[in-house]
């Protein structure tokens, strides 16, 4: 079972899009695929029709401890795409779990328990919330790997740094093999200037790990969460569904599950 | 002076685009304007070229105590337009605040002190963190109105309930005429289907508080940052200038500072 935080404190960058497509390509492609929606705003379980009503399993409940992460998942309309859905009361999270002992493993040790349990999976996508909170600490600590989601825009490289810092802290006290799987980048349109100069920079600094293809824009990615569907479902012969199939199939083989 | 909470958890909707435009346009028409960067990220102190070094006075450094607002505010390249800057510091201020007595208050205290030492400005505005823990709280409980941006996309209204529930409880308990002012639609391009159902939404939600015109998406407005210019400076003759511009104005009018 390979654990992937997707992560980036930007907003809107293209996370929660990162984490439904390429979990759909990866499940098309025969593996068995986990998302775990750790963003306080739902919108990965909103775009499965999937929240669950206040009390009911969820991650919040999760993370307090009240319920297991076999209560937790639930299948979707895709085969072998399973989600761990969350509900509004998780944004409570920061503040009350923020005097737990040992309040940055809630997660990692959830997902022990599920896998001792006979819970198995052959990815793990979590979609994490914009910002370096107790939510995304919690998914960096039960993470193999990193996937950053940027835009190749001006801020896109601002971040960077600091979130590289945090993951350094990690990796230093609580998660020593966390490494960057790769770098997705989202929302790509040639025509922007600004892209060029960036996406230089964004070489630069990370090289080989920088995926391809680029994600290009494209609106049916943005009409599809509106009809709980996903880009293989509302539009499969997009150019959006080739950018996310293709990007399937590179992550898989990075991953050794090719 | 009219103090604005520039606001919306979800993440990349134009919070700061629409900061540092809308600051600057009203600056144009004659008004003095103060920006203020909540947001950890710093990308509205970045798009200015005014981030502190570490220790230097900053929003961090206001909240903790250490300096007040009169330390912090410093002067931008444009007439009139002044800016509160933050840096890095900041994103430990949800942890290190949290046991604070009134910590929801510190940033109101800090205009009252600033207000009373002959500190002045028509129109501040706000730019906050995708996010509504304690730095978001800090801007609701010290602002008189808030100003809402969205992007005309399918999960716009999916957090809307939770940051208008949030709204009222600061009303009850803290500010109580805290009112929208305006909803200001960003991102916005004709051809996207989705839009318009979206905005039929938004208008049946707020009506007349949905502000006009829409800011087309436009390029330089992505641009402009990365030369620590805003759009009057870097493309005063585009479609985004005009776009602030007229929002400005309206603005002003309802503020009653026309
Ligand atoms: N390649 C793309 N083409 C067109 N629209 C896109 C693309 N990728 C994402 N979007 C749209 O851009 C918006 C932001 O994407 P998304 O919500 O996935 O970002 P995010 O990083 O998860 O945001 P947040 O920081 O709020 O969690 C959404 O409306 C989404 O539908
Ligand atoms: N009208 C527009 N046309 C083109 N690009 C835009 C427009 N408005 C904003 N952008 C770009 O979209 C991205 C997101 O905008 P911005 O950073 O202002 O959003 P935000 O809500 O402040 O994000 P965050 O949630 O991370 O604070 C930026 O790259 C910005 O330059
Ligand atoms: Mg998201
Ligand atoms: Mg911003």
């Amino acid at each position: 079972m390979k654990v992937l935080a997707v992560i980036n404190q930007k907003g809107g960058v293209g996370k929660t899009t990162a984490c439904a497509n390429l979990g759909a390509a990866l499940a098309l492609k025969g593996l068995r695929v986990l998302l775990v929606d750790l963003d306080p705003q739902a919108h990965l379980s909103i775009s499965f029709d999937q929240v669950p009503p206040v009390g009911d399993p969820s991650i919040y409940t999760l993370l307090g401890g009240r319920h297991g992460l076999v209560d937790v998942v639930r299948s979707t309309s895709a085969e072998r795409l399973f989600i761990a859905p969350t509900n509004l009361d998780l944004s409570g999270a920061e503040t009350e779990f923020s005097a737990e002992i040992g309040r940055e493993t809630l997660l990692r040790d959830a997902f022990d328990d599920w896998k001792s349990a006979g819970g198995e999976a052959d990815v793990v996508l979590m979609d994490c919330p914009p910002s370096l909170g107790l939510l995304s600490l919690n998914a960096l600590v039960a993470a193999d790997h990193v996937l950053l989601p940027v835009q190749a825009e001006f801020y896109a490289l601002q971040g960077m740094a600091q979130l590289l810092d945090v993951m350094d802290r990690v990796r230093r006290r609580l998660n020593p093999p966390l490494d960057v799987i790769g770098v997705l980048v989202g929302l790509y349109s040639k025509q922007r200037r600004l892209s060029h100069e960036v996406l230089d920079e964004l070489n630069r600094h990370f090289g080989d790990l920088v995926l391809h293809p680029f994600v290009r824009v494209n609106v049916r990615l943005a009409e599809a969460p509106s009809h709980a569907q996903t880009i293989f479902e509302y539009s499969p012969r997009s150019g959006a569904a080739e950018d996310f199939s293709a990007l399937a199939d590179l992550l898989a083989d990075r991953l050794g599950l090719a």
